[in-house]
């Protein structure tokens, strides 16, 4: 993809691939949806299911805002909650043949987006690091 | 800026200005860091000294690092700790006067990057979403 145009790049060319991306399970308790966010440093990942079909995406924010409590954090809802019960749902995705800037278009309110297959299992992310290295590249021709 | 080519896009016409840019003080305990970053949702943002001068930058991952203790969460470390012990200090910044592409370069690691001005004084964040919608426009003109 070096030497591609911005017009010719795919989003295939550009995501990370499944296998390389982070991701939690929809019945896992919170706190293993916390250690994995915490642990990969990543503000949020994807949500599978069990046959690997994207349902959602799941950040620290969301996780800490059911541990805030009134007094204090109210560390034992992370044992008895699941990511089911506060995973975003609504999210966009993309998928592999769409061009640059169908990608770059989803990119400017989300850091990254998830790429499913035409039955919706998961393929990978785009994300926002990957769109900025084709731009400069780009700028650069 | 809706007219301009990336060209001749400088920094301060893209950045938010400080006024708006959510932030902490060196001298908070941890647990207001971790009240702003979960109330405005921001995965970090910038922390100043008193005179307003930029020092670094705290996000949720490295507060929540700390209080990851080897059996559980260790909640109380959150109020007896502060900014400045866990915050990261080697962080890119920007003036005000750069041109896009040198924005461009420094977000491709970084989800926003401080503006400084020429006695170091906090003048705003540049983001990368004011980075991609740049690049939609001349996308598009
Ligand atoms: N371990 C690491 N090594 C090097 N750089 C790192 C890093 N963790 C974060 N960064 C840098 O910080 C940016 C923001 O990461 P964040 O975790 O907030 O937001 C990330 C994260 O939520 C998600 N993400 C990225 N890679 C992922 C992966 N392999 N698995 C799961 N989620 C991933 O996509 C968002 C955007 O990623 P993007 O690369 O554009 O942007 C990343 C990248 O530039
Ligand atoms: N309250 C809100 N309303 C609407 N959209 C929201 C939002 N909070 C987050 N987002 C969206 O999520 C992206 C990632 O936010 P994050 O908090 O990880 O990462 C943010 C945050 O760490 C920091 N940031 C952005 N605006 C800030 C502000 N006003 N004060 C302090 N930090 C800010 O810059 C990073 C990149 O921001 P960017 O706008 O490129 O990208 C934002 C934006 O597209």
């Amino acid at each position: 993809i070096e030497d591609k145009a911005l017009d010719d790049i795919v989003v295939s060319d550009l995501m990370i691939p499944s296998e390389k991306v982070a991701h939690v399970q929809l019945k896992n308790p919170l706190e293993h949806a916390l250690l994995v966010l915490v642990k990969s440093g990543y503000s949020a990942v994807p949500v599978l299911d069990p046959s690997y079909k994207l349902v959602g995406a799941i950040g620290k924010t969301v996780i800490l805002n059911q541990i805030l409590g009134i007094e204090q954090f109210e560390i034992d809802k992370l044992s008895t909650m699941r990511v089911e019960e506060v995973m975003h749902t609504d999210i966009p995705t993309l998928s592999g043949d769409e061009r640059f800037v169908d990608g770059l278009k989803k990119l400017i309110n989300h850091p990254f987006v998830c790429v499913t297959d035409e039955n919706d299992y998961f393929t990978g992310i785009l994300t926002r690091r990957a769109i900025l290295k084709a731009v400069q590249r780009d700028y650069f021709r």
